[in-house]
């Protein structure tokens, strides 16, 4: 493992966590898409289908664990938890779930390594993967007050993106045959959904102004 | 050709 898949790892573990934290703790989650985050438990539930048949390593293991139990329970605080879901922005956030899903289920079909089950549901979860932030970018546009841990969180997971793709391209160099188009492809196309939100979120950052984004 | 499923990464 190289440095950028630990650092990408780490953020993307942080990114969790700054959410966690600002729902267990603050006991909300005002401008945090329910949507995005039942996308996120459905692609880490398709594509870690083979968590106790096929062993990686106790690192990769444990933190699928996490990923996959992470995304579950935030689900839930959202959708169960009394105090929680009264923060929900409900009317902002309609962003329709099968205009994401359905056409990543039909790439999956049609563009993948191998036609199985688990090939074609892994493909799926990259390719869901790489949209899923949209309804919650959609909901931080519509939304005027932006608070820290919601642009802490969203930055976190733009950045664990950008380091997976510093690691991809580390990895081509210095491994032989290391070679996966899918992967990049739709892991390019995540990281760019990032780069608006990015702009202004170092735009912000650097004049000490509150985050906003335009309209 | 490395099967996807073997892949390492999360």
């Amino acid at each position: 493992m190289n440095i950028f898949r630990l650092a990408g790892d780490m953020t993307h573990l942080a990114s969790v966590l700054v959410l966690l934290l600002k729902i267990h703790t603050i006991k909300s989650c005002a401008g945090i898409s329910l949507k995005t985050q039942e996308l996120y438990a459905l692609v880490f539930a398709s594509r870690y289908l083979d968590i106790f048949t096929h062993y990686v390593s106790f690192y990769n293991t444990v933190m699928k664990l996490i990923f996959l139990g992470s995304a579950f329970s935030i689900v839930w605080y959202i959708r169960r938890h009394k105090l929680v879901r009264r923060s929900y922005d409900k009317d902002h956030d309609t962003f329709r779930h099968y205009f994401i899903v359905l056409p990543c289920l039909i790439l999956a079909l049609l563009i993948h390594e191998k036609f199985t089950f688990r090939v074609v549901m892994w493909t799926f979860s990259l390719y869901l993967e790489a949209v899923a932030i949209l309804p919650q970018l959609v909901l931080l546009q519509r939304t005027r007050n932006i608070d820290n841990l919601t642009g802490q969180y969203v930055f976190l997971l733009g950045a664990y993106r950008a380091l997976y793709i510093l690691n991809w391209v580390y990895r081509y160099f210095t491994e032989p045959h290391y070679v996966h188009w899918i992967t990049w492809i739709s892991g390019l196309i995540q990281t760019l959904l990032y780069a608006d939100f990015f702009y202004y979120y170092f735009q912000s950052w650097k004049n000490n102004v509150k985050l906003e984004l335009p309209a | 050709k490395e099967h996807p499923q073997s892949h390492d990464e999360l």
